[in-house]
């Protein structure tokens, strides 16, 4: 990427690459060039640290920082639900987020909706167990709503902060699955009518065009309240959470930075931008 | 959606008066456009447009009466001759066990396809066993095993914080119980962690698999040439897999994999069950990829 102190032909070229290739997608990368080439007219591109500033004030017009909270405080128990294609990293976020909010000193409870995908409840009982929370699950279940259904249950009974829920990773262009995700939802309404007060869809950071009709057609089934982006410890830039704000006003929540327990970071424009370009 | 854009650059036309430079550029641009939206990398888009203006040009287009008709089909056989060169079958050559090597980024779905692959390989008369070398994830070992149970073929795990052992012990029990095909589960990891691309390398440089096969989900975007680049480089790929191709995307990494590593994709993941996996077929490909 050219460090170049004037604004050349070749030093748009290479920006425009650069976007395209962090997964922006056509229509938010000519968005944000067309903010970069506005300035560069304007003389207000002298080096590479004014395109920085020029694309952070174009994000920060994107992203704003209230909407970033997950306000567990505000009811108890709070109820995240998670969702998102087969995958992405839904249990491992979940592991995470139990243990952060453990750490805040919240009693969590996760609950292992996920009753379809070998050996998925044995995946997140290991992470309940690393989080040091506890964990509703039911071997025998086959319908999640059922399961889940006494999975809030339970967390009421026992008076708890957080109830975070994993489902099955479903994609969704498979109607029956989605209209499971809207059945789920509905369930979990007939315990407490403003859950989940939180929806989470979970992207995988590598994903290209095809997150936002994911964003899209989750929407459809789950209001969702926020996004996930996992992966960003590897090489691709997840852009597409950019165009998804614009197009859908979904803000993203937290991004996931590896496998461990606490690489879970809360979303920061500023350092995602600066994540971009390192 | 492409087809009905070139129709509409060549439509002034309508068999009188000339194609010109402008036409040609025109078309080039929106199906440049089209390609980066299918998720085909920047650089392979750029690098096929080239190919495709260069075969435009060349092939008298000018003198057909469906000029936009003729670009796509320039298009389409020039998409099916990227993607298709090469064996997409299964190597079976050396001596028995034949071994099978799974690689790829995580959540990919590598476990899930030893699965299915072990399935197909059983449905072709082979004995396949499956070697569970994900020694990371939580679960990794169990979701393989339970698998094997579901499609009644034996999996090979042990409780050992060793991937290479677990291979290397494997391949001794493949032997020694007749399997003709062992396949080997590895966990998913980041083409940049040295560490665990040298574990692969480990495993691959004593166990010596006959096919090293990269997992890719098929909806990733542009990261696509950066992963399969690495591995390929690392490994010496012998063949790709493209997954979650029930999904809606168009599909556009395949291209670029094919581009970045020029190896054979070899099958595509068709859904979660154990019977969802098909052959590649480059044709069937090129069209969803064009959309
Ligand atoms: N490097 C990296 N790997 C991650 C991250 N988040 C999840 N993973 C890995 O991605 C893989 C899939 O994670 P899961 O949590 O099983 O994903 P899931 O969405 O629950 O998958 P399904 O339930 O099968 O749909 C695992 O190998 C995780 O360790 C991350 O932020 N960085
Ligand atoms: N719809 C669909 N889902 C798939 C396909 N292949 C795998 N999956 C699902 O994708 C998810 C991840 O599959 P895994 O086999 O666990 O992926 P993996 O590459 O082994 O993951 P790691 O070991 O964590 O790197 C699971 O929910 C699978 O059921 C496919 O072709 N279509
Ligand atoms: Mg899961
Ligand atoms: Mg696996």
């Amino acid at each position: 990427f050219g460090r170049e102190s004037k604004v050349s032909d070749d030093f748009l070229d290479e920006l425009e690459a650069f976007l395209f290739q962090s997964d922006l997608g056509t229509d938010s990368t000519d968005r944000l060039m067309e903010a970069i080439i506005a300035a560069s007219r304007k003389k207000k591109i002298q080096n590479y640290e004014d395109v920085v500033k020029i694309l952070n004030s174009e994000l920060g017009k994107i992203f704003f920082k209230d909407e970033l909270e997950i306000p567990i405080e505000k009811t108890s128990p709070f109820v995240i639900m998670v969702i998102g294609v087969n995958g992405a990293g839904k249990t491992t976020t979940i592991g995470k987020l139990a243990y952060r909010y453990r750490k805040e000193g919240k009693k969590v409870l996760i609950v292992a909706g996920d009753t379809y995908r070998a050996a998925a409840v044995e995946q997140l009982e290991k992470w309940a167990e690393r989080a040091a929370v506890e964990i509703f699950k039911n071997a025998a279940a086959k319908n999640p709503s059922g399961l889940i259904f006494d999975g809030i249950q339970s967390g009421l009974a026992k008076k708890m902060d957080l109830i975070i829920v994993d489902t099955a990773g479903r994609l969704h262009n498979r109607t029956q699955l989605m209209d499971e995700l809207t059945k789920i939802d509905r369930t979990i309404k007939k315990l407490i009518p403003d859950a989940p007060h939180e929806a989470l869809l979970v992207l995988d950071g590598t994903v290209g065009q095809n997150g936002l009709v994911q964003a899209q057609e989750f929407q459809k089934a789950v209001p969702i309240t926020g996004l996930v982006i996992t992966k960003l410890d590897g090489t691709a830039k997840g852009g597409i959470v950019i165009a998804i704000k614009e197009k859908l006003n979904i803000p993203v929540k937290f991004i996931g930075l590896g496998e461990k327990i606490e690489d879970l970071k809360a979303f920061d424009p500023e350092l995602y931008l600066r994540g971009m370009f390192a | 959606q492409l087809r009905d854009n070139l129709d509409g650059i060549f439509k002034s036309l309508r068999g009188q008066g000339k194609i010109t430079d402008k036409h040609i550029a025109d078309a080039m641009r929106d199906i440049r456009r089209s390609l980066l939206e299918a998720d085909v990398n920047y650089t392979v888009a750029k690098d096929f447009i080239a190919s495709i203006r260069e075969k435009a040009l060349g092939a008298q287009v000018i003198r057909s009466i469906t000029p936009g008709q003729q670009i796509i089909k320039i298009i389409h056989e020039q998409m099916i001759e990227l993607l298709g060169e090469g064996n997409a079958a299964i190597d079976f050559g050396g001596l028995p066990p034949v071994i099978i090597m799974v690689a790829g980024l995580q959540g990919s779905g590598k476990t899930t396809f030893v699965a299915k692959l072990a399935q197909y390989l059983k449905n072709q008369g082979k004995r396949p066993m499956m070697v569970a070398a994900d020694i990371y994830r939580p679960a990794a070992i169990d979701q393989l095993i339970a698998l094997g149970k579901q499609i009644a073929l034996p999996v090979y795990s042990e409780n050992s914080n060793n991937a290479v052992a677990i291979c290397r012990n494997g391949l001794k029990s493949a032997r020694e119980s007749q399997a003709n095909v062992l396949i080997l589960d590895t966990a998913g990891r980041l083409h940049i962690d040295e560490n665990m691309m040298n574990e692969l390398k480990q495993i691959k440089s004593e166990i010596k698999p006959r096919e090293i096969l990269f997992v890719a989900d098929g909806m990733t975007g542009q990261d696509a040439v950066n992963a399969a680049g690495a591995f390929e480089n690392e490994l010496q790929l012998t063949g790709i897999v493209l997954t979650k191709m029930d999904g809606d995307t168009r599909g556009g990494a395949a291209l670029s994999i094919r581009a970045v590593t020029g190896k054979p994709i070899k099958f595509i993941g068709t859904g979660e069950k154990m019977s969802d996996l098909e052959p590649f077929f480059p044709d069937r490909f090129a069209s969803r990829i064009l959309g």
